[in-house]
């Protein structure tokens, strides 16, 4: 029966398609994702990957790899990447242009902007359910935070510790722009 | 795991190689690369948060069990798309708010001596010592746990303060630790969180305490239910039966 089960296994999938994102905010960007719950394959290699596309001056929000290392090789485009270790020392400061590839082990964290164009890329992770954890947004971990333990970790008020909790309602995609006015707001 | 690196001749028992004192407690590791621990593939540390002592948020490359030795207090431990489900009563609704800024948050878990406490790789936590006493517990870290894909090298991410690291031999780690957020730039990080560059220069916590604080005005306050309501028997059964009354409700 092994022809019922591996001989017509799905082994290929694009990631290209737009409509296919699994995360999209217009003007700002969009992420798709191939797991082994989309392609099951991956199960068994227990890989996994994500394709990106950054318009400009957007952010692909700071946030660490979970459970997987994160290779990132540039497709179109360049994009700016900080890469943070566990000592707090950035360990990669620069550009990620087309053709070229980038190491992020697991747990360090990781932020992408792309600048004056648009950035396309693809992550290859570690994991075939690969999971990230953001540093900001809607979904980050500070905001799973008591407002409290935030003001005392920070020694900050409760009402900027609100600000770091909720001024950002978007999840692991941002507009790097409008967060310019939305600054002079807060 | 490497070869020959259980061959041991001789077993000790073993004391913590290092000792970091921060503003409230202090944190003590065992040798990672002594040859008892790299056999097993773990490592170990204890912390000792004083009353009213804050341990901040961190996660490792590793897995961990944490046993409570002694003391009571709570942690939260905060999973990655989890919902904020304690939440604060919503306010305000009359004065046209709609309850944004309420603080809302993940569950909070209370611990006492003999608890342990287990935390995935790479998932965040935090502690308060709610108690009179000192909470001391010991950590294991299961290096070698396939959870981790970096190497065996034991590793603390802080999300906040400026912890040293307790891992690394006395003469390396001198130098006042940093968090994660000391790392991005402070531009980039004022896009993230929409926030005023100000903010950002705290959340880098370039300042003295360390690793466990101690907290402002003598006590956390946090949303949570109330002991009493948690712990009391039958009495609070019949208790919520009068609730129950009092707002009309019965059981389908």
């Amino acid at each position: 029966g092994i022809e019922e089960t591996i001989c017509t296994m799905r082994l290929k999938e694009n990631i290209n398609d737009p409509a296919r994102a699994d995360i999209y905010t217009p003007e700002v960007g969009r992420l798709t994702t191939l797991n082994s719950l989309n392609l099951p394959i991956l199960k068994w290699l227990q890989l996994s990957v994500e394709k990106g596309v950054l318009y400009k001056n957007a952010l692909v929000l700071p946030h660490w790899n979970l459970n997987s290392h994160s290779i990132i090789y540039g497709c179109k485009g360049k994009g700016q990447v900080q890469v943070v270790d566990n000592f707090g020392n950035r360990v990669f400061d620069g550009e990620v242009r087309e053709g070229q590839m980038l190491v992020v082990p697991q747990n360090f964290a990781v932020v992408k902007r792309a600048r004056e164009e648009r950035f396309e890329w693809i992550s290859f992770k570690t994991n075939d359910r690969a999971m990230t954890s953001p540093l900001a947004g809607r979904t980050s971990v500070l905001g799973g935070m008591p407002e409290e333990v935030l003001a005392n970790a920070f020694q900050i008020s409760r009402e900027d510790a609100r600000k770091i909790k909720f001024n950002n309602q978007q999840t692991t995609l941002t507009s790097g722009e409008s967060s310019h006015h939305m600054r002079d707001d807060a | 795991q490497q070869q020959d690196e259980c061959q041991i001749d001789r077993l000790d028992a073993l004391e913590p190689d290092n000792r970091v004192e921060y503003e409230a407690g202090t944190v003590e590791a065992w040798d990672p690369n002594h040859e008892q621990f790299r056999c097993a593939g773990v490592a170990l540390v204890r912390h000792t948060i004083q009353p009213n002592g804050l341990l901040l948020p961190q996660y490792s490359n590793a897995p961990q069990l944490i046993y409570v030795v002694q003391g009571e207090g709570m942690t939260g431990i905060s999973y990655p798309g989890c919902p904020e489900t304690y939440q604060a009563p919503q306010q305000g609704r009359q004065q046209g708010q709609s309850g944004r800024f309420q603080d809302r948050h993940q569950k909070i878990r209370r611990f006492r001596r003999g608890d342990i406490i287990a935390i995935p790789a790479g998932v965040a936590h935090w502690c308060y010592n709610e108690g009179n006493s000192p909470v001391v517990t010991v950590t294991l870290l299961d290096v070698s746990n396939s959870q981790n894909q970096l190497d065996r090298t034991p590793r603390k991410f802080h999300l906040a303060g400026n912890p040293k690291d307790v891992f690394q031999q006395q003469q390396q780690h001198q130098s006042r630790g940093r968090n994660l957020f000391s790392g991005f730039d402070t531009e980039l990080l004022a896009e993230a969180f929409q926030v005023d560059e100000r903010l950002i220069k705290q959340l880098k916590s370039e300042d003295n305490r360390g690793g466990i604080v101690k907290v402002k005005d003598d006590e956390l306050r946090v949303i949570r239910p109330s002991r009493s309501q948690s712990e009391r028997g039958s009495e609070s059964e019949e208790e919520s039966e009068d609730e129950k009354r009092r707002w009309g409700q019965r059981d389908n």
